[in-house]
């Protein structure tokens, strides 16, 4: 799975996700990432996110849009937003990340697997990662 | 002026430095760098954060290393069956596809579901005529084949055979 947040100089946000889905998967089985607020949701002034990860567990968590409405509703940051929701998908036996973006282009990469291909780019430059701790 | 910003990822999973050879991990950050400067290149010239998710995703679409568009990895049935979705935060449009097998770039095909179409979602067949419908590039289903995930396919299988022997005695 691969996907991409962005927010512009007009102050808008973006997401996107895409996906071959899990190795071996049954025919017809579909996961989180055509699923708008599982993998990908995006409102501007709150939050922009995409998710890879297992996608039962994204879906059944409704990760993407819990980010947002956490930090819509009660005021979470984003970072803050994602732990709790990625926690809800630990919980149910799931692992995965996300990529968040505030409203204000502030930033976030969490996961709870060993690894994500991450980046980030702005007007300073562009930053990559790949392990966890990074 | 808002400052611009974009994010990326490439999938998560297990994955560790002593997995990884320098050469993999070389590509990889190749790979990643790329889809962030295709994204870049729209923002930075006044582009709209829908225009450089899109433009970010393509780059990495096309590239095998990532389990999306060609090196996607293969259903049970040897075939590859794959998924998009794409949200414009302005309005909160979005559009996505779920099972198409012939859209050479699915991010598109859910652009076009979200600028084209009164509907959210297309599946199946019927997203892949609607995305041929909208003049999208078309591939056979093999475009997506790549050695190293017909050989993922191929143990996952072997795995479920040797479970399920053992699970019989």
């Amino acid at each position: 799975t691969v996907g991409a947040v962005a927010i512009d100089q007009d102050g808008n946000l973006a997401a996107a996700t895409t996906t071959g889905g899990m190795t071996a998967k049954a025919a017809g089985r579909i996961g989180d990432s055509p699923l708008i607020g599982a993998a990908t949701y995006a409102e501007n002034g709150v939050c922009a996110v995409s998710a890879t990860g297992h996608g039962e567990y994204f879906i059944r968590v409704g990760v993407a849009k819990t980010i947002c409405d956490r930090v819509k509703l009660a005021g979470d940051g984003i970072e803050s937003a994602a732990e709790s929701a990625l926690a809800e998908v630990a919980e149910l036996g799931g692992d995965g990340g996300v990529i968040v973006l505030d409203g204000d282009g502030g930033y976030a990469f969490v996961f709870n697997s060993e690894g994500m291909y991450r980046g980030v780019v702005d007007a300073s430059g562009a930053r990559t990662a790949i392990y966890g701790g990074e | 002026m808002t400052e611009w910003r974009l994010v990326v990822h490439g999938g998560a999973g297990v994955i560790t430095r002593e997995g990884m050879s320098p050469e993999k991990e070389a590509a990889y950050t190749a790979a990643l760098e790329t889809a962030l400067e295709a994204g870049a290149a729209v923002l930075r010239n006044g582009g709209s954060a829908l225009d450089a998710v899109e433009a970010a995703v393509i780059p990495m679409e096309d590239d095998p290393l990532f389990n999306s568009g060609h090196g996607a990895v293969f259903t049970a049935a040897g075939t590859h069956e794959l998924d998009a979705s794409i949200m414009d935060g302005r309005a909160r449009n979005a559009g996505a596809v779920a099972g198409v097998t012939r859209v050479r770039n699915p991010i598109k095909a859910a652009r076009a579901v979200m600028d084209k179409s009164e509907h959210v979602m297309f599946a199946g067949s019927g997203a892949d005529a609607f995305a041929e419908a909208q003049g999208l590039d078309m591939v056979d289903n093999s475009y997506f084949d790549t050695d190293r995930r017909r050989q993922s396919l191929e143990r996952v299988l072997e795995e479920r055979v040797r479970t399920a022997a053992d699970r019989h005695g």
